[in-house]
């Protein structure tokens, strides 16, 4: 665990006023190791280890710590900072469109319903839009999440166009206040499915475009969400999975490399289990 | 990747950061590194080096899936939410009846919304007969029942899905303990593969996945999914290097050939590519 390495390497120092660069360089080694760990990217590593090394040398170890403490608040207070500041929250209570998109498997149709769940809570009116017309089922499980939650789903179509379009007039008749369109698992190098994105994007014109991420993704998460955000354009991604012992690292890389905010955290299959993130949660997560 | 411009001592961290970024984790990429540094090998032979290294890590044997002679195979699929289990049950299936085989799949995800019809779908793409029972069923009942119509018309492999779970999940272990015993008690020596299905794009947590499953439930082998993304998969040498855990399939698409046996030389040499 990070903060006890850290206190192994300090408890060989004996008081010191101001944190050297040898201090400093020593705490940092063991960093690097409990980021790559936790699977944040190997180049975001070293820019955040940059970032911090600057930060803590010649600091002033205060009254109330030890050197280690000192060091890992400077670890954790940054982390925080870059993970968070301040995150503009998805508004439940009146966002109008949303679109979901990200790889196979990460949670899209799963957190869809979540998302719908929020507002069903806020007495809004939601529908879910079924856009993926290729995998096996995918349209009957968001009816069937729908139905747990009474929020009507719309599927009608042969194509993710063709649902989106007849939805935004569903949404009309019906007077759903929001509309959330589940879309399907892609690569991000599939060209053709992502110009499909694209021009459901167009479409929809959405408040919000949402990246779900899985919260066990590796190194690639800088390549994935950067496409994503190149190609596409995101407004703020939802972490998945994050009720595992996954670090979470992926949150760090994707918030550095893309500067767009983290969300939301599902934290479990169960349709209430979608949390605000907290970066100092997953700070601590990180850091292990 | 792996491209060696340094000709002095930093080509040790090119070839650390070339390792982590296929996700082999830190510890293992720290270790072969040492390995290589303290035999006396040249820059210009470092490549074949890596190779070699990797491959004996990987191992030479393993990767073939077990068919016990005179009784129903039966593979238990197993994994974490999202990791493809349901998807490479239909491409396996489908390979295996080309190959001359007798199919039957199990659908013992008796839980998560539509995964009965999405598996029920995948059975009717590739002519293969589907055991199921009704949402919300005993799991354990299902694989039982698979096993049994197995052993009655003479088929010679049972694939079961099963839910997805993550490790840290106690009870959910705990019923793929028993689904697990039940077989064993019903046909002795199955599950003739216990495999654990895990996504390409995983990082560490991969080899925790494994370390957990191959404790509480025991792993054969593992089927590396999404491999056609731009993930590496080198989670599984850091799997081979601790646990000696083969891959004994991957998964290269969403179509029902998707689905190729282990080569250790191929996935070595797209590391390098
Ligand atoms: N434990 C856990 N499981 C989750 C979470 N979110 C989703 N899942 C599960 O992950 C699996 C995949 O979820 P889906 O919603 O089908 O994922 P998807 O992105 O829509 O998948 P595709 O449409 O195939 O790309 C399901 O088993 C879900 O129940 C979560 O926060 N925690
Ligand atoms: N690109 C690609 N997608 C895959 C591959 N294998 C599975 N998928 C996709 O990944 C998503 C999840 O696959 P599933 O088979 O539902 O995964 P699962 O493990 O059964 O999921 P749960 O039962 O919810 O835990 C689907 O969209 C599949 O089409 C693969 O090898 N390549
Ligand atoms: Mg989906
Ligand atoms: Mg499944």
């Amino acid at each position: 665990v990070f903060s006890t390495k850290i206190q192994g390497i300090f408890n060989k120092l004996r008081k010191k006023g101001l944190l050297s660069k040898d201090d400093v360089t020593a705490t940092m080694r063991e960093l690097r190791v409990a980021l790559l760990e936790a699977d944040v990217n190997f180049k975001v590593a070293k820019e955040f280890i940059g970032k911090i090394s600057e930060k803590a040398v010649g600091v002033e170890i205060l009254k109330s710590l030890n050197p280690a403490q000192h060091v890992i608040k400077i670890v954790k207070d940054e982390l925080v900072e870059v993970l968070g500041g301040d995150i503009p929250q998805v508004r439940i209570e009146s966002v109008k469109s949303i679109l979901m998109l990200g790889l196979q498997g990460c949670g899209k149709t799963t957190t869809s319903a979540k998302l719908a769940y929020k507002m069903i809570q806020r007495k809004r009116h939601p529908l879910l839009v079924g856009a993926d017309p290729y995998r096996p089922a995918a349209k009957e499980q968001l009816q069937i999440l729908g139905k747990k939650i009474s929020v009507p789903v719309f599927i009608d179509g042969k194509t993710a166009i063709e649902t989106l379009n007849g939805s935004l007039e569903y949404a009309k008749e019906h007077k759903c206040d929001c509309i959330i369109v589940d879309s399907a698992g892609r690569l991000h190098v599939d060209n053709e499915l992502m110009d499909e994105l694209k021009v459901l994007k167009q479409r929809l014109n959405p408040e919000e475009c949402l990246l779900i991420v899985d919260g066990m993704t590796g190194q690639e998460a800088v390549n994935i969400a950067s496409t994503f955000e190149k190609e596409i354009g995101i407004s703020g991604v939802i972490l998945t999975k994050l009720d595992g012992d996954a670090r979470g690292g992926a949150a760090l890389s994707i918030k550095m490399v893309t500067g767009k905010p983290i969300k939301f955290m599902g934290v479990g299959e169960n349709i209430e289990q979608l949390e605000p993130f907290y970066p100092d949660r997953m700070a601590q997560r990180i850091l292990g | 990747f792996f491209k060696f411009f340094a000709k002095d001592e930093s080509v040790w961290d090119e070839v650390e950061e070339a390792f982590i970024n296929t996700d082999v984790g830190i510890e293992t990429a720290l270790r072969i590194i040492d390995e290589l540094r303290n035999s006396s090998i040249k820059p210009e032979g470092l490549r074949i080096a890596l190779k070699e290294k990797i491959s004996s890590i990987l191992g030479t044997q393993g990767f073939c899936l077990n068919f016990p002679s005179n009784m129903p195979a039966i593979f238990l699929f197993i994994g974490v939410n999202g990791s493809g289990k349901t998807t490479t049950i239909g491409k396996l299936a489908f390979k295996l009846k080309n190959e001359g085989k007798s199919v039957l799949i199990a659908a013992a995800d008796t839980y998560r919304a539509a995964a009965i019809p999405q598996l029920e779908e995948w059975a009717r793409r590739c002519g293969v007969e589907i055991l199921k029972q009704q949402e919300g069923a005993d799991p354990g009942a299902v694989a039982y029942d698979a096993l049994d119509a197995a052993i009655a018309r003479n088929i010679d492999v049972v694939l079961i899905d099963t839910a997805g779970r993550l490790h840290t999940k106690h009870h959910l272990v705990r019923e793929m303990k028993k689904i697990r015993e039940i077989c064993e008690k019903k046909i002795p020596g199955a599950p003739h593969e216990i495999l654990l299905v895990l996504d390409a794009v995983s990082g560490q947590n991969g080899l925790i996945q494994a370390q957990n499953f191959l404790e509480s439930v025991g792993i054969s082998g593992i089927v590396l999914t999404k491999l056609d993304g731009t993930a590496k998969g080198g989670i599984i040498i850091s799997i081979a290097d601790k646990l000696k855990l083969p891959v004994k399939l991957i998964g290269v698409g969403e179509g029902l050939e998707d689905i190729g046996e282990f080569n250790p030389v191929e996935f070595v040499e797209a590391l390098f590519e």
